[in-house]
């Protein structure tokens, strides 16, 4: 599945962008926009080798498995999909990977696990949103829980979260709740991405960029 | 309890990207 692209077929390819570009919008250095360029290749040419992560190509990436569904990971893509052309570009690939940085603002990945959950794009998590998500959770894992326990676990979220009582949360509620239960975002924060120049090194040996020149 | 929908949730594999860095 490995493939290597010489530099100069790597800025004809589609949605590509200037790696300065991309490192001073997010947190990564330039070298390490390059390195993350050798992932987005090798994800973007497991089935289509056009430049562009395909939906099943992001799913045979996580799971090893194209026709896997899940639930999140359909979430997931659908969010790196920033123009929701149905393929993740190189940009947007960078651009959303950056707010999993370690370094990236809490507020940024607050707001993308929000937008996460909203799964009809409400503005809001409404019970039966929530409600889904955690029966697509059980349905795909080998927890068991009976509807009953189920209800009450939803119930003592919003009764805790939902601080208006208006029986859905809002991104404002969201935040507060995050911040009383920092482990929600545990998922936010990819630690591989503190050494993804010593992950994917070979971009690096060839820069054209000098991080310091930056 | 003490256990929370959204900590359930977050247990999905979907939700862990760390997978994506993982060579063959």
């Amino acid at each position: 599945m490995g493939c290597f692209h010489s530099k100069s077929t790597l800025h004809y390819t589609p949605g590509y962008e200037e790696p300065t570009v991309l490192a001073a919008e997010t947190p990564f250095t330039v070298s390490e926009v390059e390195a993350l360029y050798e992932l987005f290749k090798r994800i973007s040419s497991c089935i289509i080798d056009d430049g562009l992560i395909h939906r099943e190509e992001f799913q045979l990436a996580l799971f090893r498995n194209q026709k896997m569904e899940n639930l999140f990971a359909d979430r997931i893509f659908d969010l790196f999909d920033i123009k929701r052309n149905g393929v993740i570009e190189f940009g947007e690939f960078v651009r959303s990977l950056g707010i999993f940085h370690p370094n990236a603002p809490v507020a940024d990945k607050m707001s993308f696990a929000f937008k996460l959950y909203d799964l009809r794009h409400t503005g809001y998590i409404e019970r039966e949103e929530l409600k889904e998500m955690v029966l697509a959770l059980l349905h795909e894992s080998d927890l068991v829980l009976s509807d009953d326990v189920v209800e009450i676990i939803i119930d003592e979220t919003f009764s805790d979260a939902d601080s208006k009582g208006d029986g859905r949360i809002d991104s404002e509620e969201w935040k507060e709740f995050v911040s009383r239960n920092p482990s929600l975002l545990k998922n936010m924060t990819l630690p591989y991405l503190m050494d993804i120049t010593l992950a994917f090194p070979n971009f690096v040996v060839s820069s054209e960029v000098d991080d310091s020149e930056i | 309890t003490c256990l929370n929908a959204f900590d359930i949730i977050s247990l999905s594999p979907g939700f862990d990207l760390s997978s994506l860095f993982e060579k063959d």
